[in-house]
């Protein structure tokens, strides 16, 4: 038997709209250490990995380690029915062929339950390293939405080029160029409006906008976000998500020919 | 230019 529960079900609600247009499906695997998922993008460049802890979820059991396989776009039609503030509780019995999810209202006036189908679903399973990057970011995650959202908006790929001078975002496209740099600046009181960068040589990589802009899509989840940097590596965008984990990004480079 | 896919970064665990 598989059962977690979140009284902030909101955070469940947007992990959800942060993953499903970049993966379509992919297999949440269960045990008694928590939910984990990695799942790719359909042409297979960028990888996904979702991490939350039983220690995260305020009641957490979990008898036998499963792989659900979840369709997003379905699972999301059933948490849209969830209020911001209700409890959310995921329940399975072992070799389930379904998923039940019940949203439980604050002042428990209003207790509603949804069956979601599960799939089965093959996947690899990818090993990622525990590496050492040339370049370690850790901005404001709403600099971050706003810096690829507008590059975006001119070009295609993206030039990150980490160097002692900072941190440099450059694009070009039909309507002309456009370079946005942020300085290492830890002056603003709150931690998160800080922007930290941990340099160790300079790098730099060439990254397609479309997938960048769509991890953004997370910010909801997190004031901050990390981007690491090695060259000739995908770059690992990660978003802490409070207590109860992380999800993390990874993207292969743009190479020439 | 061209794009790797990325289990070619990261081996099968």
């Amino acid at each position: 038997m598989f059962e977690a529960r979140i009284t902030q079900g909101s955070v469940l609600k947007k992990l959800v709209e942060a993953l499903k247009e970049l993966v379509t499906e992919g297999n949440f695997d269960v045990s008694s250490t928590g939910l984990t998922l990695q799942a790719m993008d359909s042409s297979h460049v960028c990888l996904v990995s979702l991490t939350l802890r039983d220690d995260g979820f305020d009641h957490y059991r979990c008898d036998r380690n499963m792989a659900m396989g979840i369709h997003f776009g379905n699972l999301s039609k059933i948490l849209k029915c969830a209020g911001n503030e209700d409890t959310i509780t995921l329940k399975a019995e072992d070799n389930a062929d379904t998923l039940t999810l019940m949203f439980e209202s604050a002042n428990q006036d209003r207790i509603s339950d949804f069956d979601l189908k599960l799939m089965s679903i093959e996947s690899e399973h990818l090993g990622i390293p525990d590496q050492d990057y040339s370049a370690e970011i850790k901005m404001p995650s709403a600099e971050y939405q706003r810096i690829v959202r507008d590059l975006t908006s001119i070009g295609d790929t993206v030039l990150i080029s980490a160097t002692k001078e900072g941190i440099k975002f450059s694009t070009s496209g039909d309507v002309g160029t456009a370079n946005i740099t942020l300085r290492h600046n830890t002056t603003p009181e709150k931690p998160e409006e800080q922007t930290i960068i941990d340099l160790k040589e300079p790098v730099a990589l060439t990254f397609a906008l479309r997938y960048l802009n769509n991890f953004s899509k997370a910010t909801p989840l997190a004031p901050q976000v990390k981007l690491s940097l090695t060259k000739d590596l995908p770059i690992f965008v990660e978003y802490q998500v409070g207590d109860l984990g992380n999800v993390r990004f990874f993207l292969a480079p743009k190479i020439d020919d | 230019m061209k794009q790797k896919q990325i289990s070619q970064f990261f081996g099968a665990s």
